[in-house]
């Protein structure tokens, strides 16, 4: 499904070059459960950005079921990231004049459904992070762990078929955590590939496949013993 | 030193009432270590609002060193939030256009000192939270853990005698959150008055004093065991 070949991610800051990615090596088959460990700064948010078609690498091929991501236009690149792709940010990323609801219904449009039916499915998402009394709010009106569920939802209520998420548990206390991870595992038990970011081992414990990133390098790359 | 004396924080939402924080009684003394835990949406960040003088009480009075905190005017609220408090927020709150040293040397001004000991106080708290490289990046060339601890190093760099801390580790691995905590720990061993909130338990065991809110109430309150 996912191919990275020798990819880098460069910033050249005056003299000095950041090697975000350096020459990663890299690949994800459907269906995977992959965690990305790793310390602050260790480039697992670049990583992210580059499977989700929100950034380009300095150099190097991703291949993204089969075709070279590198050679798709903006068009197909945004049609790419509606339809198949749903993302985490590390920083939530809402809408901020825009109710929770409204930045749950906001990825729908793309799939080309009525009103009704998106407000259904946001208001059903909402419902399985536990924030539908909320719904009603805009996100200066939400506490952090709240914006992080609604855009755990948002991500969620197209069903996408590759979910990327990065760090969705860092603002959540542990129960909320578990109850996400149930969420997460139930789109893995249907089908779906599921790459994430985390800090925490018991999140990264409901993975199957654990790669520990440092310095922009894939330094460990290990499989989870699970029943 | 912190005197909460039936505080409540209500927002009306049309014919709705939210309690963000619901008749809240609590006094905490002068260099005491405090953890406040409890679900996402329990009030934890509202409750650190008030007592950072960043927000008012709907009901009930706030006593700081005595003082009611309510009759101060615009000019000694400033006073006391540059001079005495150091806020690590839950989002950061950075300046985007602003390097990460002239984030950190910002709360300087406000102590009088020249340029050059402004710059050399603000270096040494970059690093202590190992940032030192990083120093002339923005903070949208920053990683996540990277933008949490320049927000550490900023409240940190007055040697502020209340340190009140939004979920400071939320956003950093498990090596970088341990030397976070070392400086707070140091920080409290020189007199200082910490109060922070956190959802990680190994964080809130190097507290001393557990407050766990629920629904904007106080549900549990009790001390750490500790040699
Ligand atoms: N401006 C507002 N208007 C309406 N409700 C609000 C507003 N700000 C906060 N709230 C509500 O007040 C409650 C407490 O919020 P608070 O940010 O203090 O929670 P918290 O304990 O810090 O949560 P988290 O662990 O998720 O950060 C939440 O249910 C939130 O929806
Ligand atoms: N626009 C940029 N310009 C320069 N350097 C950058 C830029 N964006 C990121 N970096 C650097 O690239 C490195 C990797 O960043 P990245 O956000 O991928 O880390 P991360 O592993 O997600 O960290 P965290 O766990 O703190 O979120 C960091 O050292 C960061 O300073
Ligand atoms: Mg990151
Ligand atoms: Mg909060």
């Amino acid at each position: 499904l996912i191919n990275l070949m020798n990819i880098c991610k460069f910033y050249h800051m005056g003299d000095q070059t950041v090697k975000a990615l350096d020459h990663i090596n890299l690949a994800i088959e459907e269906n995977e459960y992959v965690a990305f460990i790793g310390s602050s700064g260790s480039g697992k948010s670049t990583m992210m950005n580059i499977l989700g078609c929100l950034d380009k690498p300095t150099e190097g091929e991703y291949l993204l079921n089969g075709k070279q991501v590198s050679s798709l236009s903006q068009n197909q690149l945004a049609e790419i990231r509606n339809q198949e792709i749903g993302f985490i940010f590390q920083s939530f990323n809402l809408l901020p004049r825009a109710s929770a609801l409204d930045n749950v219904m906001l990825p729908l449009v793309y799939k080309g459904l009525k009103l009704s039916e998106r407000r259904k499915l946001a208001i059903e998402a909402l419902e399985k992070v536990n924030l539908a009394d909320r719904m009603g709010h805009i996100p200066s009106q939400l506490s952090g762990g709240q914006r992080q569920r609604v855009a755990i939802a948002r991500a969620l209520v197209t069903k996408p078929s590759i979910l990327l998420a990065d760090e969705p548990t860092g603002n959540l206390d542990t129960q909320t955590t578990r109850d996400i991870m149930v969420l997460f595992d139930e789109l893995y038990h249907e089908g779906q590939t599921i790459i994430m970011v985390t800090h925490e081992d018991d999140v990264a414990s409901h993975c199957r496949r654990v790669i520990r990133l440092s310095d922009g390098q894939v330094k460990d790359d290990y499989q989870n013993e699970k029943e």
